[in-house]
């Protein structure tokens, strides 16, 4: 563990608590996009299929089950919560993210590290994160001012990745058996999309005005 | 070794 991949997580913790603050407080999920939602809740539970079987710390197995339990229950609010659910941009958030997971899913199938089960959902859990922004920034686009708490969320959850670009770069230099290809050059994408939010994100701080997406 | 191919990070 380096401070690079604990910020990483850290952050990472952050946007979800900030993303179940917005939900709690305004009992409202207006602007977030459950598609994006229920496509981070398929790479927890694609990703920690050795949450049972293989051990690796306390704080790993903390964290894995931190992240699945907030997914689904994020999921679970914008989809049954009586007073929740009604405040979903239902019709603003169409974009088609079945095609994102067969994207991931039929890339996972060519480019694994080891063609065992476990590898294969580990590097479509890899894929699919990268992408799984994408409804969640058309949504922020075509909803036009974006609330502060939503602002925030999205930032934490694209700074998060870019920590851990950070962490891959110290590995390399520091861990000799060190070679995870499929994440850095996943994570890179992953972080590349979120460039124009970070660009506006910026400009509503450093202006102190309402975060604007141009449509 | 078995070590190496488990994923340690999250």
């Amino acid at each position: 563990m380096n401070i690079f991949r604990f910020a990483g997580d850290m952050t990472h913790l952050i946007s979800i608590l900030v993303l179940l603050l917005k939900i709690y407080a305004t009992k409202s999920c207006s602007g977030i996009s459950l598609k994006t939602q229920e496509l981070y809740a398929l790479v927890f539970l694609t990703r920690y299929l050795d949450l049972f079987t293989g051990f690796i710390s306390i704080y790993n197995t903390v964290m894995k089950l931190i992240f699945i339990a907030s997914s689904l229950a994020i999921v679970w609010c914008m989809r049954v919560h009586p007073i929740v659910r009604r405040s979903y941009d239902k019709d603003l958030d169409t974009f088609r993210h079945y095609f994102l997971v067969a994207a991931s899913f039929i890339l996972a199938l060519l480019l694994y590290e080891k063609f065992a089960f476990k590898e294969i959902f580990w590097a479509f859990s890899i894929y699919l994160e990268a992408i799984a922004i994408l409804p969640q920034l058309v949504l922020l686009q075509r909803s036009g001012n974006v609330d502060n708490l939503t602002g925030h969320y999205v930032f934490f959850l694209g700074a998060y990745r870019a920590l851990y670009i950070l962490n891959w770069i110290y590995r390399y230099f520091t861990d000799i058996h060190f070679s995870r290809w499929i994440a850095c050059v996943s994570g890179l994408v992953q972080t590349a999309l979120y460039a124009d939010f970070f660009y506006y994100y910026y400009i509503s701080w450093r202006n102190n005005a309402k975060l604007k997406l141009p449509a | 070794s078995e070590e190496e191919d488990k994923h340690d990070e999250l």
